[in-house]
């Protein structure tokens, strides 16, 4: 699980029976006590499928459920979408139009070290500015090959009394990082790599990039993360990047298609689907049609191959947002 | 990361963005230093970044999640966590 923090914007992503959207009561006090926010300018609720909806619990044991508790915060702001086949590996949404006001409820209450910060006057409800640009890629993989899902499994510690320590997480999430390519999916010098890997299995990574390329005029900042479960029977990983991307590969940075097939080859699911959330500018804005053109064909049916078959390519046109969303299948 | 049982990999994702960007917000301007902070605090302005570690784990409390480590980048605070 994974959470990240900028000036504006927080992203939580947590995995297993984790409780994540209970936390959002608390997000919303923390950025009005600290910052003044009084409005959301967006919030944006998604997931695959899950394996087990009958292990999660409160809210998280439905989809009707979660949607019934992110509009009791943010009223008649929000819209919820079901995208894919219903019965394989369909995505779920659920987004707010611009300036949400949300509804806490009448017994929130705050922690008394918040107090200071509460005399911050609130800053003014936004609008998006025509230069803005946000695009974030989301891979979901399931049923890795046994290949695919070795290299997460911790090391069993050497028998006898002599047997030297076994490698911390991070030691462990260092060494499977520098193994499979993850700490060179981005140039290493502009990249810092946090991971960490789980005792018997498993493995999570967040990296943060610094300040771009000025060569190619790429900007800086942005994130990527990865979550592993090898186990066979419900093997699963994420990567999910919101890391500008050249159009060509470059030294420092691949292209989109380069980046999920690097991914690709380092998990090897059978099945996978791709997500790719891509700002638009205002309608009638300069680059509004190309931001649509690279966001639909960066999902081609040709994207992995002939080992893949991409069995769905859905668009939704959302105010200010496009999203495009791919399932692949391996033939065979 | 293991648990007894199968262990559900797909995650919950929420991303509550309280403006567009970083750069829209009015305190990173000079004229908006003046209007929306204190004159006793004229640090930079962080937003988010600003909140202490202490009180992001409070609310990780609720998820059902510990902080592990966090690593900070040129834009972005990653806090790396259990479950």
């Amino acid at each position: 699980s994974s959470l990240f923090v900028a000036p504006h914007l927080l992203i939580l992503k947590t995995c297993g029976t984790t409780l994540n959207l209970l936390g959002l009561h608390r997000i919303i006090e923390i950025a009005r006590a600290y910052c003044g926010f009084t409005t959301v300018w967006r919030c944006f609720y998604s997931r695959k499928s899950f394996f087990f909806p009958e292990r999660q619990s409160g809210p998280h044991r439905d989809w009707r459920d979660e949607v019934t508790f992110l509009d009791s915060v943010f009223g008649a702001a929000g819209s919820a979408y079901t995208v894919g086949p219903m019965n394989r590996d369909h995505w779920l949404l659920y987004l707010t139009s611009p300036n949400a006001q949300p509804l806490l409820p009448s017994d929130a209450s705050l922690s008394s070290d918040f107090s200071l910060s509460l005399s911050l006057p609130s800053p003014p409800a936004l609008d998006r500015p025509s230069t803005y640009q946000d695009s974030t890629i989301e891979i979901l993989m399931s049923h890795l090959s046994p290949e695919g899902r070795a290299p997460f499994f911790a090391p069993s510690p050497a028998p006898g009394p002599e047997a030297s320590g076994t490698l911390s997480g991070h030691e462990l999430g260092a060494q499977i990082s520098h193994r499979l390519g993850i700490d060179t999916l981005f140039s290493r010098g502009e990249t810092t790599l946090d991971s960490f890997g789980f005792e018997p299995c498993g493995y999570s990574a967040n990296a943060v990039v610094g300040s771009g390329s000025p060569e190619t005029n790429i900007p800086g900042g942005g994130y990527f993360t990865i979550h592993v479960t090898p186990e066979d029977g419900w093997s699963y990983a994420s990567f999910e990047s919101n890391i500008p991307l050249p159009q060509t590969s470059t030294a420092d940075r691949p292209d989109i298609a380069t980046l999920i097939r690097k991914v690709v080859g380092i998990f090897q699911p059978s099945r996978l689907s791709i997500t790719l959330f891509v700002s638009t500018p205002p309608e009638g804005g300069i680059g509004e049609s190309e931001a649509e053109r690279r966001a639909w064909s960066a999902l081609g049916t040709d994207l992995l191959g002939r080992e893949f078959a991409r069995k769905d390519r859905i668009g939704y046109e959302f105010d200010g947002y496009d999203l495009v969303f791919a399932c692949f299948e391996k033939r065979g | 990361l293991s648990s007894p049982g199968p262990f559900e990999g797909p995650e919950k994702l929420l991303e509550v963005w309280f403006a567009p960007s970083a750069s829209a917000l009015p305190e990173t301007s000079a004229a908006g230093a003046a209007r929306y902070r204190p004159a006793a605090v004229q640090r930079e302005w962080k937003g988010l970044r600003r909140v202490p570690r202490a009180v992001w784990e409070e609310m990780l409390d609720i998820v059902k999640c510990k902080v592990l480590s966090v690593v900070e980048g040129a834009e972005v605070d990653a806090y790396l966590l259990s479950e």
